[in-house]
């Protein structure tokens, strides 16, 4: 089974 | 004080079906500009965004900012106490500790008063960049919630695979392989049943199920849905609610070992 992202890799925590 | 009104109840109880499954806990940010919510799931995969503009509610009112932390699963239990034609009202307080849910009635015989106590929430934003996607595809809701539940069986994740010809889900496992292939339709006499296919470059994504399938609970809000999608970044799933506002879904792809 692929690997789950983490979606805050993809944006910036403000 | 925060005052907002809805005459179809309905429409909210939707929205709060649509994201249940994801959410124990949001914070509503309420603007003159309307109700905003952003909030992540527990394990940080998906992200939910939620708008309800103020012109899009029968009456508004607010005065001040106002950031609320609310029990989803507790508002939810709330609004499960709203008959399908009764009219919902929100109202706080310029400080508030509570909130109050008012249901009336058509004919205005009964009137139910929920109040529920706001929580304090460590706020957690995330700055969402201006992305122009690879592949913008419209298709029914109702097609794409057959799909994820269809294709769930098979595996835990399904592949969307756009061109220009169309979209490709599919999804395997120990049983074997299932590919649902859905093409742009020609005539666009129908635009609840259309689907069509917006593809500057062709991608190809893994996404995992169990979200997919908490994402198809917002169905009932719209009969289409826009999935829009670019290589190795999360996937857009959208609903627009009526005249008054959207949600959007945000999903991390998976990626191979």
């Amino acid at each position: 089974t692929p690997m789950q992202n983490d979606l805050q890799e993809f944006f910036a925590l403000i | 004080m925060f005052e907002a009104r809805l005459v179809q109840s309905a429409i909210l109880k939707k929205v709060l079906d649509a994201i249940k499954d994801l959410l124990t806990e949001a914070t509503f940010e309420c603007s003159d500009s309307g109700i905003q919510v952003q909030a992540m799931d527990n394990a940080h995969v998906s992200l939910v965004s939620l708008n309800l503009r103020s012109d899009g509610f029968d009456k508004y009112r607010c005065d001040r900012n106002l950031s609320m932390g609310m029990s989803i699963a507790c508002m939810s239990k709330i609004l499960r106490c709203a008959g399908s034609e009764d009219t919902v009202t929100l109202r706080a307080l310029d400080n508030p500790e509570n909130i109050v849910f008012i249901f009336e009635s058509p004919n205005k015989e009964k009137l139910a008063e929920y109040e529920m106590k706001l929580i304090n929430m460590d706020q957690e934003h995330l700055g969402i960049p201006e992305t122009s996607y690879s592949c913008i595809v419209k298709m029914p809701s109702q097609e794409f919630s057959r799909i994820c539940r269809d294709l769930s069986q098979f595996g835990e994740s399904i592949t969307f695979a756009c061109s220009k010809e169309g979209i490709k889900f599919s999804a395997s496992g120990d049983y074997g392989q299932a590919t649902i292939k859905l093409a742009q339709t020609a005539d666009a006499d129908n635009e609840e049943e259309a689907v069509s296919v917006n593809m500057q470059e062709p991608v190809k994504l893994t996404f995992s199920c169990r979200y997919l399938n908490c994402f198809i609970k917002a169905g009932p809000l719209c009969a289409q849905v826009q999935l829009s999608m670019s290589n190795d970044v999360p996937l857009v799933c959208e609903y627009k609610i009526g005249d008054i506002g959207h949600i959007r879904y945000y999903l991390a792809p998976k990626i191979d070992d």
